[in-house]
Parts: structure tokens; C-alpha cells; sequence
């Protein structure tokens, strides 16, 4: 039992380390149990060192270095347990404009392997995007998709 | 696989006229201002692929997910979404190019399912779907509001989630 | 003791209502006393009905129609306690480029009574600024105050 | 009454070298990365004005707030804020056209205020500043975090607040 856990363990914690290490360039983090020993008996930490700053546990962060840990960890998540869809809504608040790109890049990158939508109300993301749905509500409360824009080749 | 198209009708804030947005493989991104309809249109994929929580999307019941004629026009009299795969590559065990995946709430909360326009269970769907779609168990999922969960997750729920996982 | 109350509770919902309604034009909003006869007894909800769009209880709107609805009550709360200095941290996330803006106007408006401090990601509050502190961290985890731009009179 | 200066020396992520931000009336961004240090800016003002809760400004004791020397750098000997109030229109009960107040945290965790760089106990600055800078009981200090608070609020905490304002 604390074999399997070990085994899905493992692979996370390295998708964790590569993904944190691609959004927070010059930084690493990684997962840490705190009971190695005895994994199921203890909870996970995260621990980061952004670049040019000291080993922090994931809750002594900034906001938005909590936000992109976050990030880091549901895209390693994905990882393991692969899935030809992505549907994400709203995953970019708190991010400054740079690891905010560093995300848009990310999504980018693994969508050309996995369709994904994303709702999102922030430039980067949309500007990454191949194909952009506006939505919009009338003044009768309803709904409508406002515009298809497909961006060719990107 | 890849979802070509998804179809609403009467779903949450989107009227009873259907809305087609055609799709394709890469990133598409959803825009608009706050209270448009974006998280709407994200929930309709959670809905049509036989999300068990009216809870997750928003609404107390599931008949609450029927568009209620916004201001002051009329009800509609359910709400359906059709999401559209296509299976080009022959990788759905279903003998069609493309696989048309229905499902319908009425006012009376019961919710009914179709493949390419039949009426089916809904345990055929998430069989058809299985791993390739719908990652049970897996993050492919993440609804507003969800970062946030993660960021104020205790050690003992992250380590949780690596066994639901394992 | 309810008299009180409720000599706190119309400045704060009389303000409420007409910051609602310049952060969210056409639409409007009021505080709603769960037992009007006996405040005390009961809790306070909000009723927003965001242009366009039937009533709704605050619960039941959007992520950023709840934000904005967030901001103009801690507007109101400030309204009635006014203060010559405001500081304030990030109360911009969720909101879409046009509350943005709107919000970003209110605060420049209200600067001119009240000098407010703000830190902030996004760019329209920036440009709302008279002036503006770039924070930038070095490479020894230390931080710097690295720009003053005094914008003159906007 | 307003800020015209606000100085941070060995405060939490700015060195022991003085940090010196000249201020007017008006509005004032600040901007900059993530984790870069505008928090802990906006958190300097909370402190020289006399923060008695280390929490809402992340530390978990006030030790914690001078500068640890960040990477393999040599730690402040104590952190300290100094704020400078313009009193040219004489609206604060001090002889002075600039009303300079100032709070120090040594490694002990002890803390002292000075008004125009004499001693004074804490309730004296917080007397001089009474309802003019700190409004007591109002929300000019809104931290990183406080929407999302505002947001999640049950109905009887919302009317809670108006019976704090009361
Ligand atoms: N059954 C329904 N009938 C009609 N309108 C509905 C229904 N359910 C929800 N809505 C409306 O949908 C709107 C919310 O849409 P949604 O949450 O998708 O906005 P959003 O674009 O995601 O906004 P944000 O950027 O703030 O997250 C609300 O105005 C709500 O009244
Ligand atoms: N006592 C201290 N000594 C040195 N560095 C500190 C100290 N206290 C906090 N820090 C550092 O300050 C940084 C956080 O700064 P802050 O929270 O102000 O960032 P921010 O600019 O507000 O970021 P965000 O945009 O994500 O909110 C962290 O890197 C933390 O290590
Ligand atoms: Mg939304
Ligand atoms: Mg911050």
C-alpha cells in the first residue's frame, strides 16, 4: 500500500520539481513528506526556493509565489494521470505579469499534446491562445458567444 | 481524440436558441467580462461528460442548471449540452467518425444521456469515455476558485491527494 | 443599542448602494437586513442586480461580480469611518479590464481626499497612479526600491 | 494631514541600509514582481503605526519581521520604521511642521516608539494619531488576502462588522 503511494509519490514529485523549475527560473522545489518513513502517517510539504532566496516552506511565500506553487503542483498532478482534455477556469490570479507569460507558455506548450480550454480574463493567456471564444450577456441576461477567432499557426 | 465541437442549449445563462462553438485541438481560451457566462461555458463540459454534483456547478439542484429567461424572458424547458469527439483515428470503440455525446436536465432534475443521438445509461458514457476523456481521479478538471483550494490545502490534504491518486 | 445599529447601518448601506452603482453601471445593489425588526437577531446579506441581470444574493454571482461587490462594501465601510491615509494590498484580483478601470478611477477619486497607498499587479491601477515604487528583489533575497516616477498632474 | 516619507531599515525583506520612499497626497502604486516586496512595503506602514498582531503581518513573532540576511547575507541587528507626517496645517497636537514617528523591533522582540526621535511610550503614538492616520474600528488597512475574506463572509459576520463600526 505504502508502495503504490511511494511509487505515484515519486513521479509527482519529479514533475513537480521540473514544472517548478520552468515557471520560477533559477529556483527549485520540491515535495517533501513528512514522515518518509511512514508517508501515510504524515502530510506533504512544499518546499521552494524561488531564485536568489532561501529554502521557504510553501506558506511562508508571497502571494503570488504561493499562486504559481499552486500552479506547479496541479500541472504535475496532470502529469501522471494524463488526459486528452484540459478544461481550466480561471488559473491566473495573483500571477505577475511574468509568471503569468511563464504559464501562458506552459499551457501552450502541453496543449499542442492536450486539447485545452481556458477561461481566463488576462492578456498573456489569451495571447497564447490558437483559438479565442468571447462571451458576452445582453441586456436580457442571456448569454452568447461574440467571437471566433482563429489564430492560424502559431 | 478531441473535442470538435460543443453544443449549449437552455444551460445556466445560455437561452434556449442553441450556442455552437467549434473546436480544435490545441489552447483555446474563453473571454469576456465578469458574470458573462465563461465559467457557464467551462461547467458544460463538466455537465455533459455526467458531472454527479449539481454542487461543483454552481446550482442547489439540477433543474437549477435550466436557463430561468434571465431578465424577464422565458424559461427554457430543459438544458442540453452535445459535445462532439472526433474519433478519425478509430480510437472510441464506436463505429462513427465522430462521437456526438448528449445529455439533458429537465425541470423535474432527471437528467438522460445519448451517444450519436440514441438513448443510453449514463454508466455507458463514462465507460466510453474511461481514461481518455475524463481522467477519473485526475486533475484535468480544475473549476474556478480550485487554485485557491490548493494553496490553502493543509500538508495532510496535499499527502491525501497523492493517495487518491496512488 | 439598535439605534446605533442602524444609524451605522443606512451610512454604510446608503453608501453601498451608490458606490455599487458607479463600479457597476446600470446595475444596482442594497444591504438587506435578514430580520429587519430585530437586526441584532439576524445577519446582514447583500442583493446585487448587476445591469442586465435579475437580483441576485450575492452568493450566487460570479467570482469577479463577488469581488467587485467585496470592494464596493469595504468601500462603504471606509466611507463611514474616513480616514486621511488608505493602504491597501492587492484588492484588484478577479476583476475583468472594465471593473478594473472603474474601481482604479474611484480610487484616484477618492486620493484626492485621502492619499492612498496601493500595491498592486495590474496595470490600470498603475496608470490611475500619480506616483509609482517599482519593488524589485536582488539576488541576495534583499529588496530594493528601484523607480520613482512622479507623474505630475494627471 | 499626509504622508510625505516613509523610511525601512531591516524591515522584514529590506536590508539594514535605510530604504527611503518620499510620499504626497494623491494616489500611490506599488509595484513590482511576485514575492519582490510590496507586502511587506504596505506591511511597514502597518507596523510603525503600532500593529499589535505579528500574524497579520506573516510573522509568527515580532523577532521575525528584521531582515534574516536573505541569501547567506548577515542579518540586521533589529528592524525599524519611520514615518513622516506633514504638519504644516498643525492638525496634530505637535510643535513641528513634520511629525516624524518611528518604531524599532530588536532580536529580543521588544519594541520602542519615538516621536521625533525622542521615546515615547506606544499609547502615546496612538494617541496622536487617534482618528486622523489609524482609524480605529475602520477598514483604511485592507492586506493582502482581506477581499477574499470579504467575499467568503457568512450573513451574521457581515452584520457583525457593521456592529463593530456601530
Ligand atoms: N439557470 C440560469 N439561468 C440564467 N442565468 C443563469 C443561470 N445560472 C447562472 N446564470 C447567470 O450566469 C451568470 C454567471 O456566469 P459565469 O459565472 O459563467 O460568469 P463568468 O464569465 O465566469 O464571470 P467571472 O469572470 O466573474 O468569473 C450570472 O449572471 C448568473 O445569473
Ligand atoms: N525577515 C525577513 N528577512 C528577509 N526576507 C524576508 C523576511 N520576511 C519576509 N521576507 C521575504 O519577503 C518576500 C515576500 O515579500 P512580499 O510578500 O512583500 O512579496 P510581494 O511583492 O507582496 O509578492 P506578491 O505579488 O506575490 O504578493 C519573501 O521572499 C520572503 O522570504
Ligand atoms: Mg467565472
Ligand atoms: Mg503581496
Amino acid at each position: 500500500k505504502t508502495e503504490v503511494f511511494m511509487e505515484t509519490f515519486d513521479k509527482i514529485s519529479k514533475n513537480f520539481t521540473k514544472i517548478f523549475e520552468t515557471l520560477s527560473p533559477g529556483g527549485t522545489a520540491e515535495l517533501v513528506l513528512e514522515n518518509p518513513n511512514a508517508p501515510l502517517e504524515g502530510g506533504l510539504e512544499i518546499e521552494a526556493r524561488p531564485a536568489g532566496k532561501r529554502v521557504l516552506r510553501a506558506d511562508a511565500m508571497s502571494g503570488g509565489e504561493k499562486a504559481l506553487t499552486a500552479v506547479a503542483f496541479i500541472f504535475a498532478l496532470q502529469r501522471v494521470k494524463p488526459a486528452t482534455i484540459y478544461v481550466m477556469d480561471e488559473i491566473d490570479a495573483h500571477l505577475d505579469p511574468q509568471n503569468l507569460k511563464r504559464v501562458a507558455k506552459m499551457l501552450k506548450e502541453s496543449s499542442k499534446k492536450s486539447q485545452t480550454i481556458v477561461a481566463t480574463l488576462r492578456d498573456p493567456v489569451m495571447s497564447a491562445a490558437d483559438r479565442l471564444f468571447g462571451v458576452n450577456m445582453d441586456k436580457n441576461g442571456e448569454s452568447h458567444i461574440v467571437s471566433v477567432e482563429l489564430t492560424g499557426t502559431k | 481524440v478531441y473535442v470538435s465541437k460543443i453544443e449549449l442549449r437552455g444551460f445556466k445563462s445560455f437561452g434556449n436558441k442553441k450556442t455552437v462553438l467549434p473546436l480544435s485541438p490545441g489552447l483555446t481560451a474563453i473571454v469576456g467580462p465578469n458574470g458573462c457566462g465563461k465559467s457557464n461555458v467551462i461547467e458544460a463540459f463538466s455537465f455533459v461528460l455526467g458531472q454527479l454534483s449539481a454542487k461543483t456547478m454552481r446550482a442547489e439542484k439540477f433543474s437549477d442548471l435550466i436557463f430561468n429567461g434571465g431578465n424577464g424572458g422565458r424559461a427554457a424547458p430543459f438544458a442540453e449540452v452535445s459535445l462532439y469527439l472526433d474519433n478519425s483515428r478509430g480510437e472510441l470503440p464506436v463505429d462513427a467518425k465522430t462521437v456526438k455525446i448528449s445529455r439533458r436536465v429537465s425541470r423535474n432534475g432527471k437528467c438522460a444521456y445519448w451517444i450519436n443521438n440514441k438513448r443510453v445509461p449514463r454508466q455507458r458514457v463514462i465507460e466510453l469515455l474511461g481514461g481518455i476523456i475524463s481522467s477519473a481521479g485526475g486533475y484535468n478538471f480544475i473549476m474556478q476558485g480550485d487554485v485557491d483550494r490548493f494553496i490553502k490545502m493543509s500538508s495532510l490534504e496535499r499527502r491525501r491527494i497523492v493517495d487518491d491518486m496512488a
